[in-house]
């Protein structure tokens, strides 16, 4: 158990560390096993400061910065030992523009390095832009979920739809 | 192992029999506020042995099923089933012949759920194993619901070495 | 102080379920004191079904009806007593296109309403597009906030920018 | 009561001094992820009485003061001052002639912070009485901090009660 743990976490913390630097364009971050000489009840501290800031208490960073330090380490894990699904329910949602991009793009270098399949749900037009498929979950009658498969271009108008069915 | 298939009949705001095609890459979910995304993620790891109301947003377990609408009524049962490829042979031995597996679980009004694995009665200890042995499972972190992505950051160091067992 | 919470609870329960109905477009709501016969001890339960659904334990509200339920909420002690100042901070991060504009619609009607100045933070460009006025917090140097007044050109540029910085 | 600027220097990262002018209706804060906007309002509940490091993301109090970056040595010192116009005449008795009133807060590393009213010393417990006087304060639910919009539905209904205080 011990040596499998230890070589987990020297795993996923190179993973974590180069996948940081992706995410914010620089700055630095790395994992260290805390409070327990015994890796098996250790706890795991995370250090991480976006380009230019000191390396401070997690809190500190923002909503977004926090979004992304978690996505870069679930992200390690993968790389380490990948799992056969993934489901992100708005995980986008506090990205501002830039950062949805990058965000985008490593998900491209996800399905790139592993066999991993995404489920991933967005209000974000950028991130359903880079989906391979869209499905939409309308309720046509109230309180009633249906599933349908979307193509692009109708997303644009379903959520236009959205948008003036109300005014 | 590849995920390929979900199907729910009764769970949450899926009354109707649906069903979703996983495929290889980024499948988005869209739709507006209330219409049932976040409850068709849950459907995925409710199936794959989900024990807390709590986290499936209810009070009790029987709140994923079906509760009716102003023109529709209750439903006393729910159902979600899960196919999965077996290409790298990670199933228990029992069933690890077996090219297709189709996991689902039932669950009854006041009467609690069982699970099936390619038709045979499982206990939910079986599917947990199932999942787990392929580093995924109702608790994995590469599960992330509504509003907790920031949880990682936020949980006790001791919670967070949870995530390395996943990696091991 | 019994007298006092007792007329709170009603003017705060009868702008509430005005409030909901406005920004959900139907639906019902309203608030009920529970756990104890002294309002000072007692707990306050929301009841809310959005339009054509049930009534229902509050958990099971998705994430953007969560949000709204909370803001009819807050709007409702609002209308029985201004407060000088409301700060939001992202809320309507979990809002799809026709929640968003509803949102703001109403922002526009407790501005007419009340005194009340907001300072609203946001990523979300409809919801900039209806601000009264613009500031920016930029780090051109790393680490340093600094405040900049914006007019609303020039804020679909700054979101254009940092969209192209990146790439 | 009405708002009417809010000045910082060396709090969080604002560590120049910078002026907020608070006008009449929809102000709208925006820039990318880590500038600053959370600080910027986290700044407002500071100088209304803010006790709990926690609540303002830190592990101390002293975290709100500029902690330096690559380029800029660490300060010792944060202060923020809030400009009300007295309209209302809602300012405890000494303060009430006054048409303007200014609030100010200051924190020294490891020495803790002081209150000044009209550039007179007061106790904290002025100042949170002066903003409960006027519906509002480091606690109002009128400041809805980032993420926490759906906490006002989470909580346990005794929590929910203490914001119908705020409309008595
Ligand atoms: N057992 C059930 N029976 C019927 N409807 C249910 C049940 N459980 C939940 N719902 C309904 O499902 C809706 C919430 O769905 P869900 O949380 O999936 O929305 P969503 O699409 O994720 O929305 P958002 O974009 O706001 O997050 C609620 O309106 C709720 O009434
Ligand atoms: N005492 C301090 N000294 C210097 N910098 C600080 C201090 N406290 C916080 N910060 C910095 O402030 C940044 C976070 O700012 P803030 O939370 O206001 O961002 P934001 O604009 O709200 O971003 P988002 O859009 O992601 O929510 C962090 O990167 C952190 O390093
Ligand atoms: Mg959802
Ligand atoms: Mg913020």
């Amino acid at each position: 158990g011990r040596a499998r743990i230890l070589k987990a976490f020297d795993d996923v913390n190179e993973h974590f560390k180069k996948l940081f630097t992706t995410l914010f364009g620089g700055g630095e971050a790395y994992l260290a096993l805390t409070e327990s000489d015994d890796p098996l009840d250790a706890g795991l501290e995370i250090m991480a400061s976006p380009p230019g800031k000191k390396m401070q208490n997690l809190g500190l960073l923002s909503g977004g910065e926090q979004a992304l330090t978690a996505l870069s380490l679930i992200f390690a894990v993968f790389m380490t030992n990948p799992s056969p699904i993934c489901v992100l329910d708005e995980v986008d949602a506090p990205l501002d523009d830039a950062n949805v991009t990058r965000f985008c793009d490593l998900l491209d270098e996800m399905c790139k390095n592993t066999s991993t399949r995404f489920l991933i749900v967005t209000h974000n037009a950028v991130t359903m832009s880079r989906m391979n498929r869209l499905f939409g979950v309308t309720m046509a009658e109230r309180g009633v979920s249906q599933l349908v498969s979307v193509d692009l271009d109708s997303a644009e108008r379903m959520r236009a739809r959205d948008h003036n069915r109300d005014h | 192992m590849d995920f390929t298939r979900l199907r729910l009949s009764g769970f949450k705001s899926f009354v109707d029999p649906t069903e979703l095609i996983i495929e290889k890459g980024l499948t988005g979910v869209v739709g507006p506020n209330g219409c049932g995304k976040s409850n068709l993620l849950e459907a995925l790891r409710w199936v794959m042995g989900e024990n807390s109301a709590k986290s499936m947003r209810g009070a009790g377990m029987d709140d994923v099923i079906f509760a009716g609408t102003a023109s529709r009524p209750a439903r006393n049962l729910a159902e979600v089933s899960l196919n999965i490829f077996n290409n790298d042979r990670s199933a228990p031995a029992i069933f690890n012949d077996e090219q297709q597996l189709e996991i689902s679980r039932r669950i009854e009004r006041e009467s609690g759920s069982a699970y099936r694995l390619n038709a045979k009665d499982v206990r939910a200890k079986d599917v947990q194993l199932l999942f787990a042995d392929a580093s995924t499972g109702a608790h994995s972190p590469s599960l992330v619901s509504q509003g907790r992505i920031g949880s990682l950051i936020n949980a006790k160091p001791k919670d967070r070495r949870k995530i390395l067992e996943e990696a091991a």
